[in-house]
């Protein structure tokens, strides 16, 4: 939207409204992560601010465009909005995005297909001219997660909506995540160059690996190459797609004696939140005994030293493909990431090889599904299969049921299974997140574009015949059994049959030599359930705040020593008074001019008639009384 | 009557947003974008 007025702060304060369901409580926050990930943009709890978003669960999923100044802005998602992307589209609108197909430019770009449009809706497939929007030198993005699907607003089953470009009519409408063009446009209206919780990404393309360095104290290197014999034969990031580029480091175990090592090292980092999520691709084409150890090199005033910490050592089985690993890390001083090969026992050839690096602050996931061979189980007799067993951080045992045959959809369902902390844990389950994300394997985490969709066991949830849904699955689960025979109880499913397409799965980088990954989360998010509606006082503030209530919304704060209210306001409204406690607004101000102008009307008109009133009777008496002494004469002269 | 073992929590359609408001007959902007009366566009 043009005009400078519409912009928000970086930091957008918000209140998450208790109408809003626990599911999507925690769908907005995860939406929020996507933002400082990828954009300048970050949120806080509303403390006071003039002006913030208030997200609250409405008939429906909608916002205004831009920040209107109106002190509370609200933004709703309702039944059925509870969805990443769809959090990420309406807080884009907040932030003064309309929708890709209204640009200027768009009939060069899409038919608008009039006569399949609903009655009476053709008005939501207008276009503006630069007056209204600027698209800021971006190009006419499909693949926006504001653009309309194919399907808006169809009065049958043809599209609404064909691009002249036939391959992009299934990316349109995509309700994934932020496009690139997303990203540079947002970036540009905000004009920022850096996010919140990104801290390096490499792929080892460019000869300068990254500003990576070889240590000295080691007994080898790190060697940046394409291919090696024992494999792998190509790279991660392309997989062999783009013949004479496509580097990895690998680290040649036949180079050197058992027990050397070879230390890489990342650029300095410096950390803002103090958590990291270190993710990688590692091959394994050398020995079972070979390891990698994750190390942290911190630089702080205490540590001269530069302390180098173990954080996690990785020793894999050769399989003969890349592998997805996570490495949790909590640095607060800046930082280098250290990857240390160490050569095991055993004569064989090849080595470690690690490729496509992403850090951020961010949390990693706490679980990855690897499917390997994956076109293989599309169109597989029963149809279904299930991950291996997990525990979430709590003790709950679950499986995630992925549903490939019914075409054109992939379902994915969660399932609470028993498991050994049973006994201990709290039933019905109460209040745990569980996100199923399908991964998009593209090498810089900033330009994925990851299917994630979350659900939350809610206690009170019953099914047909009265049980409780997320109950104890040894009560009311059905029998089934693990690959090794041991016999476990399975609860009901619960998720989305419509999960993404088979179409879309395909797309992208969802599937990558033929693996697809599925990252779990299972977070317990009780602490949500409370009410933020109250601004976050400040420091010091509180004290002599307590006794000094400001009515109406109003915040306490400090000033020249002494507890004042600051009331809100709105366009045409405002609260007024020592604790708030008036109302006045510009309708208010019209209708005492109006009054006081008509009562001054009335009282003038009330003092010109008793005095013309007087003035006319003090007349008429004096012309009597001199009436009635006078000699009438000559009267008919 | 028996709940199924599974259950799909958008029964069954991938709604997107403008879809689950024409369903709730709700009048917004494009569908998603509510309008006050300063920034009201031509519609």
């Amino acid at each position: 939207i043009v005009g400078e007025s519409y912009r928000w702060p970086h930091t957008i304060p918000y209140v998450l409204d208790d109408s809003l369901e626990m599911n999507a409580r925690g769908v907005i926050l995860n939406a929020f992560e996507r933002y400082r990930l990828k954009t300048c943009i970050d949120f806080k709890p509303w403390s006071g601010e003039p002006n913030y978003i208030s997200v609250f669960k409405g008939s429906g999923c909608w916002s205004s465009v831009g920040n209107r100044r109106v002190g509370k802005q609200e933004l709703s998602i309702g039944k059925g909005c509870d969805r990443i992307a769809t959090v990420q589209h309406e807080f884009l609108h907040a932030l003064g995005f309309w929708h890709e197909q209204s640009r200027s430019d768009r009939d060069d770009y899409v038919s608008i297909i009039w006569d399949r449009i609903i009655s009476g809706k053709k008005n939501n497939f207008e276009s503006y001219d630069d007056r209204q929007t600027d698209s800021l030198n971006v190009p006419y993005d499909y693949s926006s997660v504001m653009h309309y699907s194919k399907t808006a607003f169809q009065n049958g089953s043809e599209p609404t909506i064909v691009t002249r470009i036939p391959d992009f009519m299934d990316v349109i409408g995509q309700r994934m995540d932020f496009s690139d063009s997303d990203i540079l446009k947002l970036n540009q209206l905000y004009n920022c160059s850096s996010s919140l919780s990104f801290m390096e990404s490499c792929d080892f393309e460019l000869e300068n690996v990254c500003g990576m360095i070889q240590s000295s104290e080691d007994s080898a290197d790190w060697q940046r190459v394409s291919q090696v014999p024992e494999g792998p034969e190509s790279d991660h990031s392309n997989m062999g797609r783009c013949k004479g580029s496509g580097f990895f480091m690998h680290f040649n175990r036949s180079s050197v004696n058992e027990g050397a090592t070879a230390m890489l090292g990342s650029r300095i980092l410096y950390p803002k939140r103090g958590f990291q999520c270190l993710q990688f691709f590692l091959y394994n084409s050398g020995s079972e005994y070979d390891q990698l150890n994750i190390y942290v090199r911190e630089y702080s005033a205490a540590s001269v030293n530069r302390t180098l910490t173990l954080v996690e050592e990785i020793k894999d089985v050769p399989i003969g493909s890349w592998q997805l690993y996570h490495v949790t890390l909590k640095v607060t001083n800046k930082f280098r990431v250290v990857f240390g090969g160490v050569r095991g026992a055993g004569a064989s050839r090849g080595g470690l090889s690690i490729d496509d690096i992403n850090l951020s602050e961010t949390q990693c996931p706490h679980h990855v599904w690897h499917i390997r061979n994956f076109t293989q189980l599309i169109g597989s007799p029963s149809g279904s299969v299930y991950s291996p067993s997990f525990y979430s951080s709590k003790g709950y045992a679950f499986q995630i049921r992925l549903n490939l045959s019914s075409l054109p959809n992939v379902g994915m369902y969660f399932h609470l299974i028993s498991g050994a902390n049973d006994d201990q844990l709290e039933w019905p389950c109460p209040w745990q997140q569980v996100t199923m994300t399908i991964l998009d394997q593209n090498p810089d985490i900033r330009q994925r574009m990851s299917n994630k969709r979350s659900i939350t066991t809610d206690p009170f949830m019953t099914t047909g015949n009265g049980d409780y849904f997320w109950d104890r699955p040894s009560k009311v689960g059905v029998q089934d059994f693990f690959p090794n025979g041991t016999q476990f109880q399975r609860g009901r499913g619960y998720g989305y049959s419509v999960f993404m397409t088979h179409e879309r799965l395909k797309s992208r980088d969802f599937m990558k030599g033929d693996d697809v990954y599925i990252l779990l989360t299972v977070e317990d998010i009780s602490h949500l359930n409370t009410t933020q509606n109250e601004p976050t006082p400040t420091l010091g503030v509180n004290d002599l705040c307590t006794n000094f209530k400001c009515e109406n919304d109003g915040i306490c704060i400090l000033h020249n020593g002494k507890a004042e209210c600051r009331c809100p306001s709105g366009e045409d409204w405002w609260y007024m008074g020592e604790r708030c406690e008036k109302r006045g607004s510009t309708r208010d101000t019209i209708v005492i001019a109006v009054s006081s102008t008509v009562a001054v009307f009335a009282v003038m008109l009330v003092i010109t008639l008793v005095s013309v009133y007087c003035t006319r009777k003090k007349y008429h008496q004096e012309t009597s009384s001199k009436t009635a002494n006078m000699t009438l004469e000559n009267q008919h002269a | 009557l028996p709940t199924p073992e599974i259950f799909d929590v958008d029964g069954g359609i991938d709604q997107d947003i403008f879809d689950i408001n024409e369903d709730l007959g709700l009048d917004l902007f494009e569908g998603d974008i509510r309008l006050d009366g300063v920034q009201e566009r031509n519609s």
